[in-house]
């Protein structure tokens, strides 16, 4: 349950950085 | 949304966002932008910070859209100088307030705004020294002159 826990948090955490990168055409 | 406590520390910037939202929206986005990218350096795992997170992330990618016509939002140099011309617009009425002697709430507001937007300048890249001295500067004075006349002391 932890490393579910930790990996789903992790996804999420990537997910906002991307919308953030795309939000300032770095990507 | 209330700020959630690890991300207090944003909490001003957002309220200088909501405060020029009608007033000068390209302002609003990049105090929220500040906000998202300071948020997330400070706490982006708790369920409570990433929740509202996210919802920061939907306020920002809506404004983009509405301000696309707005070449201070979609391109970045056009966007710190804005941001910059306001600090200082900010901070020269302030400024000369304090110098003809004039203490009151709205100069003390413009000191402390101008000290936000300067840290927002930080979403642009390094700080120049000028601009860390003036926020410094900016900050130290919206305090000591709020703190004088809420003693009763004419402040210098």
């Amino acid at each position: 349950t932890g490393s579910v826990g930790a990996s789903v948090a992790s996804a999420e955490q990537d997910e906002l950085s991307q919308r953030l990168a795309k939000l300032r055409d770095q990507i | 949304m209330a700020v959630p406590v690890p991300l207090r520390s944003i909490q001003h910037h957002l309220r200088t966002a909501q405060e020029h939202e009608t007033r000068d929206p390209v302002v609003a986005y990049y105090c929220r932008l500040y906000a998202m990218q300071t948020g997330m350096k400070l706490d982006s795992k708790t369920p409570e910070c990433r929740k509202f997170l996210v919802k920061l992330m939907d306020q920002l990618e809506v404004m983009k859209k509405e301000l696309c016509d707005h070449e201070s939002v979609t391109q970045e140099i056009v966007g710190n100088a804005h941001v910059e011309n306001y600090a200082l617009k900010m901070f020269l009425y302030a400024d000369n307030e304090d110098r003809s002697g004039r203490f009151h709430k709205n100069m003390i507001k413009s000191f402390y705004t101008a000290s936000l937007l300067l840290d927002v300048l930080s979403v642009f890249g390094e700080l120049s020294d000028e601009n860390i001295q003036h926020r410094k500067y900016a900050r130290w004075k919206a305090t000591y002159i709020h703190n004088c006349l809420k003693n009763g002391e004419t402040p210098q």
